[in-house]
């Protein structure tokens, strides 16, 4: 049961799924479970919505709308006039892109724990739930995290098959429609940065997508959990070049390695991805950013090279409180005007 | 044990090349050895001064040794033994616990 669910430990995808209808059930006014597709071998892309819920589900939606209806009807003609509520903003999470960088499906889920948890008593995180929806996706490459469980705890791509060679998996952070295929990628099977036959060839990087495109003028930043550097980055991976709202970016950056070394004294390092760590086509940062979500950036979790993938369980704890004040400092930067 | 104790004696190097010189040597030997990269992702994107994380099978972890030691270029063995300390992260300890 929920709260009997370990967050300190690894967990193996059928857990996490498991954990998402528990929480699902258990919280049915903060927390909405759907599917956005299926992977390439088949299994459901699941993704929580959390957020004060007020008629935000489908059937209350179509319920309000009905009634706003009405009601504007009615109130028009007596000039009471009373504005409708505006559609929440969104933040989207995701963690898992690269299956061996387990630290990231540890943090989606602690991050949801913490928010329903601290929605009571932490005003911040109140005001955060009430004003915003977060989508949180803790596993994206569901298939190569479970291979990661099953057979090799290094694989880092997807699992989809190439019909030419016998290596299998794509790079799903450089399959993205943006300067697809070009520095820091590979056009190679057999290369760890694979980027695919074509762009969005991945169904896990078509699905998620699909549903930014669809919800894009709601979701105002994009947030990839992985590992490992100790590093915060933004757009642009790509190029050397500076994105337009480059002073409020930065500053949103400055204050969320702020918030995160508050905890533990942590540093991280933040800056554009191509110049603070390399340059690398197809992000999932970059396509955010050009698909008109202003604020984007990845995170390298812990820690700089003394575990690297393998961070210890007894890690998970501090660096996922770290990162939760960091992605909190980055969500509350939404709510003001920059 | 895990994995049928796929990754015992395999090690985790760290390697920092000074200069472009001993990047060229690097990307060259690395080339030519099946290693996985951790960081950075992939062989075209050794940088002079920038470290060089790669998983090493526990066969070719001498020949790595005798090269980088042949052309003096700094390097670590920041994990030793990989089968154990990936028993150590999800093994014996997390299995009880979950139970």
């Amino acid at each position: 049961s929920e709260s009997e669910y370990d967050y300190e430990v690894y967990h193996p995808l059928q857990e996490i799924q498991s954990w998402m209808f528990e929480m699902n059930r258990t919280h049915p006014y903060l927390v909405h479970m759907f599917s956005i597709g299926k992977s390439y071998e088949g299994r459901p892309l699941y993704v929580l919505q959390v957020g004060q819920m007020g008629g935000e589900t489908v059937e209350n939606v179509t319920r309000l709308f009905v009634f706003r209806i009405i009601l504007k009807t009615v109130f028009a003609s007596c000039q009471l006039g009373k504005r409708s509520r505006p559609q929440k903003k969104a933040v989207w999470i995701d963690c898992g892109v690269h299956a061996r960088e387990w630290i990231g499906p540890a943090f989606c889920q602690w991050f949801v724990k913490e928010a329903i948890n601290s929605y009571k008593y932490d005003s911040v995180m109140r005001r955060l739930l009430n004003q915003l929806n977060f989508y949180i996706m803790p596993v994206f490459n569901v298939d190569g995290y479970h291979f990661s469980w099953t057979t090799d705890r290094f694989w880092r791509k997807t699992r989809s098959k190439n019909h030419k060679f016998h290596c299998r998996g794509v790079d799903a952070n450089r399959n993205w429609k943006v300067k697809w295929c070009e520095e820091g990628a590979s056009y190679h099977p057999c290369d760890d940065t694979y980027c695919g036959p074509f762009p969005e060839s991945e169904p896990e990087v078509k699905a998620v997508a699909k549903f930014l495109r669809k919800h894009k003028k709601r979701v105002k930043a994009y947030i990839s959990i992985h590992a490992y550097a100790q590093m915060l980055l933004y757009p642009y991976s790509y190029k050397y070049a500076a994105i337009p709202n480059f002073d409020c970016v930065e500053s949103a950056a400055h204050n969320a390695v702020t918030a995160l070394y508050s905890a533990y004294g942590v540093k991280y390092r933040y800056g554009p991805a191509s110049t603070t760590l390399y340059v690398s086509s197809g992000s999932s940062i970059d396509w955010a950013y050009r698909n008109g979500i202003r604020y984007a950036f990845a995170f390298e979790l812990r820690d700089t090279g003394y575990y690297g993938f393998l961070l210890p369980e007894t890690l998970i704890n501090p660096t996922c409180t770290e990162t939760t004040r960091a992605v909190k400092a980055i969500a509350s930067g939404l709510l003001k005007k920059c | 044990s895990l994995y049928n104790n796929r990754y015992a004696g395999d090690q985790v190097f760290r390697i920092t090349p000074g200069n472009d010189e001993e990047v060229q040597v690097l990307k060259k030997v690395l080339s030519h050895m099946k290693v996985d990269f951790w960081q950075p992702n992939s062989v075209s994107m050794i940088h002079p001064n920038n470290t060089v994380d790669v998983h090493v099978k526990h066969s070719l972890t001498q020949s790595l040794h005798a090269h980088l030691k042949q052309r003096h270029i700094d390097y670590r063995v920041f994990i030793s033994n990989l089968q154990k300390e990936i028993e150590k992260q999800t093994g014996h300890r997390s299995t009880r616990k979950r139970r």
